[in-house]
C-alpha cells in the first residue's frame, strides 16, 4: 500500500512550443512519448510560465535587464500559438486495493488540458483556481505515468499601444486573470503575459475517504479568556459502500525546542 | 482537552461537510500583529480514518488565534483596524508581485517578508492588479505578523474607470470570476495574517460581483451567537 499523502511534481517537466509538434496529448502520454533528446522539446520550469521556460533554455534575454523586453516579441505580435506550450513529465505512482489518487493544479495560467496516459480532461478557465482530477483509474499497472498538459495563454492577451499605459488596451481585463502583465506605469508588458502552469502541481494518494478545504474560526469571550475553535471539514466517501469513519483533531502547539504540548 | 474523536458514518459516493463540536480554550496565546505582541501560532491537524482500511487522508496548518475588526470611521471616512479589541494604526506597504516571470520561492517571501516587518510594517496590501497571494506568501505573513488586505482582480484602470473607459461591466465571465474567488477564498482562509478582502483597486466590482463577494464573506450568524456557541458546549 503506498503513504496516503502529497508528493510534488517540480521536477523533470519538458516543454516545446505547441506548433512545432505535430502529435497529439493521445499520442504524446501513450506511443511517442518525447524525450529531452527529442528536439524541439527543451528543459522546463514547473511550476513557472513560458517565459521562465524559454530563459533558463537561453532562447530570450532576460527581460529585467536593460531593455532586454524589447527585443522578446510580445504575444499581441505573435499570436496567442506562439505562447501555447506543452508541458511534459513522468512520474511513479502506483496504488492498491482501496486507495485513490489525484492530480493537482493550484493554478495554472489561464486555460488547459490535461493528457494522463491517453486519458484526456479539460480543465476550467481561470488564473486563480485550483483543479483536482481523480486519476485512481487512470494510472498504469506498472506505475510509470506519462503526464502532458497544453496550457494556453489568456483568452484576451490584449495589444500594448505605443503610448504604453496603465494596462495596456485593457483587453486583459475581459478574463479572470493579473492585469498588470500588460504593463502599468511602473511596469513593462509581460510578453507571454504570464502563461503557464504558475503554481504547485502534485499527486495525492488517499484512502477511501478523502478531507477537503477544512474551515477553522476561532470565537472569542469574556476579554480573550474563553476562546473556541470551530472546525468544519469536507469528506468525500470515494468508496460504493458506507465509510464507518473516525475523525480526530488535535490542536499542539510548538514550545521552544522542539518540546511539543498536547 | 485539546484532542477531540468522532465516529461518522460516510453513505457511498457521498460529499459532506462536518462540524465538530468547538474545541474549549482557556487564555489562549493569541496571535498579533508586527509590534504588538507574538504571532503565536498553534498546529491544527485533523485525520479521518476508515475502518478496516486505516488512516485514510490527513491536513494540518499552523493556526492564530486573533480576532480582526474593521469599520469606516464616520469622521475621516478612513478604515479603523482592530486587533483582539486592542486598535492598530496601520503602517503598510503596497505589494504587486515577487517576480515578473512568477518565479516565486518560499525563500524570496520569506527574504521580502521579513523586510517589511523590519521596516516596522504591520500590514501588505496585495493590489488587484497583481496576484492573489500564495499559501507561502501568507505563511511568512503568519510568521512575521504582516496583515494582509488581499485584493481580488479588478482594477480602475482596466475595469470602468481608465482612458479609454473599458470594461464598465468587468470580466466577461461573472460566474468563473466568482469560482476563482470562491476558490481562493477556501485556499487563504485560515491563515492569521489575513485582514480584508477587497473588491478590487479603485474600483468597485460589478453589481452581481459585488453582491456575491459580501454575501460569501460574511461571518457565518452561528458564530456571532455567543449565548448558542456557550450554550452547546
Amino acid at each position: 500500500m503506498v503513504e496516503i499523502g502529497k508528493t510534488k511534481l517540480d521536477s523533470g517537466w519538458i516543454a516545446a512550443r505547441s506548433t512545432e509538434i505535430e502529435k497529439t496529448g493521445v499520442q504524446l502520454t501513450t506511443t511517442h512519448a518525447p524525450t529531452l533528446e527529442t528536439s524541439p522539446w527543451m528543459e522546463a520550469v514547473v511550476p513557472g510560465t513560458v517565459l521562465g521556460t524559454l530563459l533558463k533554455n537561453k532562447l530570450i534575454p532576460d527581460p529585467f535587464y536593460g531593455l532586454e523586453n524589447e527585443a522578446i516579441i510580445d504575444i499581441a505580435d505573435s499570436g496567442r500559438e506562439y505562447y501555447t506550450f506543452w508541458f511534459f513529465t513522468t512520474f511513479q505512482c502506483s496504488m492498491s486495493g482501496n486507495q485513490h489518487v489525484d492530480l493537482n493544479f493550484r493554478a495554472i495560467n489561464y486555460s488547459a488540458e490535461v493528457y494522463l496516459n491517453g486519458h484526456k480532461k479539460v480543465l476550467s478557465k481561470g488564473m486563480f483556481l485550483r483543479q483536482s482530477i481523480d486519476i485512481t483509474d487512470f494510472l498504469q499497472p506498472d506505475g510509470q505515468n506519462l503526464l502532458v498538459v497544453l496550457v494556453h495563454p489568456p483568452d484576451h492577451p490584449g495589444k500594448i499601444p505605443p503610448e504604453g499605459g496603465q494596462g495596456g488596451d485593457h483587453e486583459i481585463g475581459k478574463d479572470v486573470a493579473a492585469h498588470y502583465v500588460e504593463g502599468w506605469d511602473w511596469m513593462t508588458p509581460i510578453r507571454d503575459r504570464n502563461t503557464g502552469i504558475w503554481d504547485e502541481v502534485s499527486v495525492s494518494v488517499t484512502g477511501p475517504v478523502k478531507i477537503t478545504d477544512p474551515h477553522l474560526v476561532a470565537s472569542f469571550f469574556d476579554h480573550y479568556e474563553r476562546v473556541y475553535l470551530h472546525s468544519t471539514v469536507e469528506l468525500e466517501n470515494r468508496n460504493a459502500w458506507v465509510a464507518e469513519c473516525t475523525l480526530n483533531i488535535q490542536v499542539t502547539t510548538e514550545l521552544e525546542g522542539n518540546v511539543c504540548l498536547v | 482537552e485539546h484532542l477531540q474523536t468522532t465516529h461518522l458514518s460516510i453513505p457511498p459516493g457521498a460529499h459532506i461537510q462536518y462540524t465538530f463540536p468547538p474545541l474549549f480554550f482557556y487564555k489562549p496565546n493569541l496571535w498579533w500583529p508586527n509590534g504588538m505582541g507574538k504571532q503565536s501560532l498553534y498546529n491544527v491537524g485533523i485525520t479521518v480514518d476508515v475502518k478496516g482500511y486505516g488512516e485514510s487522508d490527513s491536513w494540518k496548518h499552523p493556526f492564530g488565534f486573533r480576532k480582526i475588526e474593521s469599520t469606516i470611521d464616520s469622521v475621516t471616512g478612513g478604515r479603523l483596524f482592530k486587533v483582539n479589541g486592542q486598535p492598530i494604526f496601520i503602517r503598510g506597504g503596497n505589494w504587486i508581485l515577487s517576480d515578473g516571470l512568477l518565479r516565486l520561492s518560499k525563500k524570496r517571501y520569506k527574504t521580502d517578508i521579513k523586510f517589511h516587518a523590519d521596516m516596522n510594517f504591520n500590514m501588505i496590501r496585495c493590489w488587484g492588479g497583481g496576484l492573489a497571494e500564495r499559501p507561502e506568501f501568507y505563511h511568512y505573513c503568519d510568521i512575521y505578523g504582516l496583515l494582509v488586505w488581499q485584493e481580488f482582480w479588478i482594477t480602475g484602470d482596466v475595469d470602468g474607470r481608465g482612458v479609454p473607459v473599458s470594461n464598465p461591466n468587468g470580466p466577461l465571465d461573472h460566474d468563473l470570476f466568482l469560482l476563482c474567488a470562491r476558490d481562493t477564498v477556501k485556499l487563504l482562509r485560515n491563515h492569521p495574517s489575513l485582514a480584508l478582502w477587497v473588491g478590487g483597486n479603485e474600483q468597485t466590482p460589478p453589481e452581481d460581483i459585488n453582491t456575491a463577494l459580501k454575501d460569501n464573506l460574511k461571518l457565518h450568524p452561528y458564530f456571532q451567537m455567543p449565548n448558542q456557541i456557550s450554550n452547546s458546549v
